[in-house]
């Protein structure tokens, strides 16, 4: 049995790449077999890890033609990790999408024909609400939230549960929570603090106790191609993962 | 004669919104009359002058049904700083726009008839290269490019520069680029300096003399509902918007 954990938040800027890669990678050397979707025409995922996006192997020729074929999943710099790489023609992909039959259906399909073998599966959405974030949350299990300690992060959010809400009214009943993930925390600023004690107070139990800290090496990690672990492990922000990852493990052990 | 910008980028959280209304606000207190023209459905700039969005008076209306009317034009806590405010249900325009005719010029024809007696005209796209945002480009003179000096940013600045190369070849062959606005930046990490270096040595003087620097002021400013030269006239953040807005009337005047 393999879990689909979609990250998603339509705010910009709050994380959501870096944690799709650096999550799979930490659940990737605890031994899990994880398998990446790159849903974003910016296809940042698919750079980060120094692959070059390659338009005919990619995830929208799966999601407008259907044809889904094996040569889709691609191997990373991690064992055991691997990637669906997106493209800049899933730029057409919201449009060309709506005419469609089970147009929010079509990423689950293919999730369901690749996902074999794999422990987690973990999609990285764009920053919308528009069709390709809706195939991710139609595929998926449960969401992460990653949240910026900010202040329009924070208004976005009541936009996103809504959002959720109506998905699991209609394509995906179980859709759940997996956790509100803060990223970017800066300890020193009374902003930060505020936002954590209002949602910690407001969403309790579905909010991760990790907390993933600003912490430069995870900007520069991508530039690499790497995943912070291996960049630099040291790091408060590879600490900070591995963390994550291990809390990830604990919850679905509560299951 | 006036001047319709728009301030774009399809990478999320790289300070589009912030410039917006600080640089909107700048002008304004510099004597120029100026409206701002939020087309975002997170309604990020109308909640950050602290603005309620409401349904009745938002583009969304003007937008989808083409019904134009002096009531979209609100004021803001700043004198001669005008906003046409976003709402929600944009969420659903990019979807509604599709089937119409002119579904490109719409956001244009909105401008053309509320903009009279305005200098500038600023509007806060989406981090997307949707409809939206092709509205927001078609309905420009010049772009504003907010760069975050950050590794994903300098990626996406391509595709962002084809499509409006594309949309200078098809429906606006006027526009061009006001200038790319370095934000956030910290001049303590390598990767900042590397991404300048990089910037200005490709696009010389198409990049802003001005950097703003990271300040938490600008982050915490919104939550006010105020611009950063109200809510802090003293700190780096209100300084570096003064500077931009002082760059951009000298440019003009070069014309
Ligand atoms: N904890 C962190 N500390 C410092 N920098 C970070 C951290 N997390 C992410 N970043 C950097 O901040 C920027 C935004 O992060 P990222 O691109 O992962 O967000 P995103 O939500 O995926 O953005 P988008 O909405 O464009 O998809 C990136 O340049 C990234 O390298
Ligand atoms: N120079 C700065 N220093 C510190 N924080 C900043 C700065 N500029 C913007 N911010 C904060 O960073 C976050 C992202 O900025 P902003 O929302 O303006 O970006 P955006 O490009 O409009 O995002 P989106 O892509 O979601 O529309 C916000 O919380 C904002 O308050
Ligand atoms: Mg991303
Ligand atoms: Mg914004």
């Amino acid at each position: 049995m393999n879990k689909t954990i979609a990250v998603s938040n339509q705010k910009g800027g709050v994380g959501k790449t870096t944690t799709a890669i650096n999550l799979g990678a930490c659940l990737a050397m605890a031994g899990k077999k994880i398998l990446l979707v790159d849903i974003d025409p910016q296809a940042n995922t698919t750079s980060g890890l120094g692959h070059q996006p390659d338009a005919d192997t990619s995830i929208y020729n799966a999601l407008i033609n259907q044809n889904i074929d094996n040569g889709l999943v691609c191997k990373t710099p991690v064992d055991s990790l691997f990637l669906i790489p997106a493209d800049i023609n899933l730029i057409g992909a919201e449009l060309e999408l709506i005419a469609g039959e089970g147009r929010e259906l079509r990423l689950k399909r293919i999730i369901k024909h690749l996902s074999d073998g794999f422990d987690f599966i973990i999609i990285d959405c764009p920053p919308s609400l528009g069709l390709l974030t809706l195939n991710g949350l139609v595929a998926a299990d449960s969401v992460i939230i990653p949240l910026q300690t900010e202040y329009y992060a924070l208004e976005g959010l009541k936009l996103l549960m809504n959002t959720i809400e109506r998905v699991r009214d209609s394509a995906n009943p179980s859709l759940e929570i997996e956790g509100i993930l803060f990223t970017m925390y800066d300890s020193r600023t009374t902003l930060a603090n505020q936002v954590v004690y209002e949602v910690r107070k407001h969403f309790k139990d579905d909010v991760f106790k990790t907390v993933i800290p600003r912490n430069v090496r995870l900007a520069e990690s991508p530039s690499h191609g790497l995943p912070i672990q291996m960049y630099d492990p040291k790091s408060k922000g590879s600490e900070a993962y591995i963390e994550l990852a291990r809390e990830l493990i604990r919850r679905q052990g509560g299951n």
